[in-house]
């Protein structure tokens, strides 16, 4: 089991780097393997890190910034490089369908149109589709069909195929 | 193999009968909180096999059968299919041969779950399977379901490895 | 310090109850103290509940929805029925300054509508002065006044006064 | 008593000093992920006496500084001022004839923290009390952090008492 996580290790640190860089439209960002409980320095030598035990970090520094630690970054700066994430892993082996719900609440207008041209490119890349569940107009904007879910009878749902204007419409009525 | 289409009844708020084309290229969906936009999502995730009540929310897997409302009574039955498009025949061997694919689950309250592939009645090993062997099933990394983002960012570095161990 | 709690949680509880209404525009809901191990069905009488000991509870039900834990309510739900939470408690002792990061993300339109109308009540009913982050077009043109932050210079915070339309375009902007 | 200004200088990305003014109603605060709104956030909970870094996003109190940038050398020195306005005549009883109350906090690398109000050098205590006797704090419930509320939900029945013990 070792060697196949290493292998995925080096497969997945490899998209992940190019892929954020791709949603951050510029910066930096790597994965490392380290130590759970990171080596007492009075030991001396680093530990030997054993993938089978050590935890997953993130680093990343958005385009202008310092290289630092996934905790430090801004709320939609950590869920666009988690995002990243996702989407490494998910190259590595790409599925028939990638459902996302509302993982683009948190960004901004910027950040979700290069969310949006990520899609498009993995889906023309792999065939994957995609469903994408989103409050956001511009996302919606950027969506090949649109279907509206409403309740007009309390308590029940209803599913319409809707176009952009009336999906601005559905948005505004509860 | 590719998914085309998903019909649900009784499943949670849509006890009408619901169907909804998945094609190529993105397709969005959109309305007020609380309409039953999650649901849906857990409607794919629950006739790929899904055998966790907690996943879709629920306290037992029945949770899943339409409540009722304030104006109409509770079903005792809940019904999802997805259709699978094999055009491509890269399906895996017992089904490759179908043009297309039908899954089914059934749950009756009380009585548990049925599951059927291409209208013949399967374990719910059999369906798991069929979806591993094609990179996807209920417990994929690609199904990210809402408030998944923020779990992966709180999450401590020894649990974010298991998404590796996905890609191994 | 148990007669302090109880006393505490029935207010809490009024103006809780009274809040969800206006938030989901209709509905009902309550707060409950419960034993934090549920009694054991086999003991018989059910637990005298401690409320030093217990966990507080929240049972709502949105417009025409039967009654149901927060659990089991959509995404957008619970931040509203946890909205209408905290400003329950904030009510019992209302602070003259009220900051708000980005609580609006999970609502539609409606329920962002209803959201700014009671902070406007609340303001107007206390004098609390409400500072509220948001990338929510809809809470930005419900606000008095509107601050712009931007980082025109890579990785250093200024702030600028917009108007609406400005702040539009500082929306689409990185 | 009420809040009227906030003043930072050297306070995370806020290198250059930066007037934030607090006036009745509602005061919006937009713009881009990662330029600086929470940052705005957390310098209001430190001025009142925030002692944990964790709560501010960092390691140790040094990181609320300014780190510097690609073009921009870091700063040993933050301050933050909170202008009180007291012309309700509310305001905790040494500080209670004045017109206006300012509370500054200032930090140096290596050095710790000191406070002042109304110019005179205090205890973070003596701050920390001036905002309790007021209904509020650093760790008031109404400073509502961005993901607080889905903490809030995450939470287990026991956590979420805590809420009332603040009422209490
Ligand atoms: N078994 C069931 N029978 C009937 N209704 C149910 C059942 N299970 C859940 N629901 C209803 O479904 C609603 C939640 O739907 P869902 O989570 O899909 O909303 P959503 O569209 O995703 O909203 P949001 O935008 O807030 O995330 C709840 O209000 C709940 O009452
Ligand atoms: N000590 C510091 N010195 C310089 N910059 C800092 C310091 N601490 C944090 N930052 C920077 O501040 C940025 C985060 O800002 P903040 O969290 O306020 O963004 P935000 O406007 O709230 O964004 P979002 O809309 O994504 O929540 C980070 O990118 C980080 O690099
Ligand atoms: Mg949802
Ligand atoms: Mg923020």
């Amino acid at each position: 089991g070792r060697e196949r996580l290493v292998a995925a290790f080096d497969k997945v640190n490899t998209h992940f780097q190019e892929l954020f860089v791709r949603l951050f439209g510029g910066g930096r960002a790597h994965l490392t393997l380290a130590p759970v409980d990171p080596a007492d320095p009075a030991e001396g030598a680093p530990k030997e890190v054993d993938p089978l035990e050590a935890g997953l970090e993130v680093m990343a520094s958005p385009p202008g910034k310092k290289l630092q630690s996934l905790s430090l970054l801004s709320g939609g700066e950590q869920a666009l490089t988690a995002l990243a994430l996702l989407f490494a892993v998910f190259l590595t082996n790409p599925a028939p369908v990638c459902v996302l719900d509302e993982v683009d609440a948190p960004l901004d207008d910027a950040n979700v149109d290069r969310f949006c041209t990520l899609l498009d490119d993995i889906g023309a890349s792999t065939g994957t589709r995609f469903v994408v569940v989103t409050h956001h107009r511009l996302t919606m904007a950027r969506m090949d069909r649109l279907f509206g879910v409403t309740m007009s009878e309390r308590g029940i749902s209803q599913l319409v195929a809707v176009d952009l204007r009336n999906a601005e419409r559905l948005r505004a009525t509860a | 193999m590719h998914f085309a289409r998903l019909r649900l009844t009784g499943f949670k708020s849509f006890v009408e009968p619901t169907v909804v084309d998945i094609e190529p290229g993105l397709t969005g969906i959109v309305g007020p909180n609380g309409c039953g936009k999650s649901n849906l999502v857990e409607a794919l995730r629950w006739v790929m096999g899904e055998n966790r009540a907690r996943s879709l929310r629920g306290g037992e897997m029945d949770d899943v059968i339409f409540a009722g409302t304030a104006t109409r009574p509770a079903r005792n039955i809940a019904e999802v299919s997805l259709l699978l498009d094999n055009a491509t025949r890269n399906a895996p061997a017992p089904y490759n041969d179908l043009a297309e694919i039908e899954v089914t689950r059934l749950i009756e309250r009380g009585a548990g779950s049925i599951y059927r592939v291409a209208g013949r009645e399967v374990r719910a090993r059999d369906v798991q399977l069929l979806f591993a062997d094609a990179a996807t099933g209920a417990h994929s990394s690609a199904l990210v379901s809402q408030g998944r983002i923020s779990a992966i960012i709180a999450a401590k570095p020894a649990e974010r490895r298991a998404l590796l161990e996905e890609a191994a």
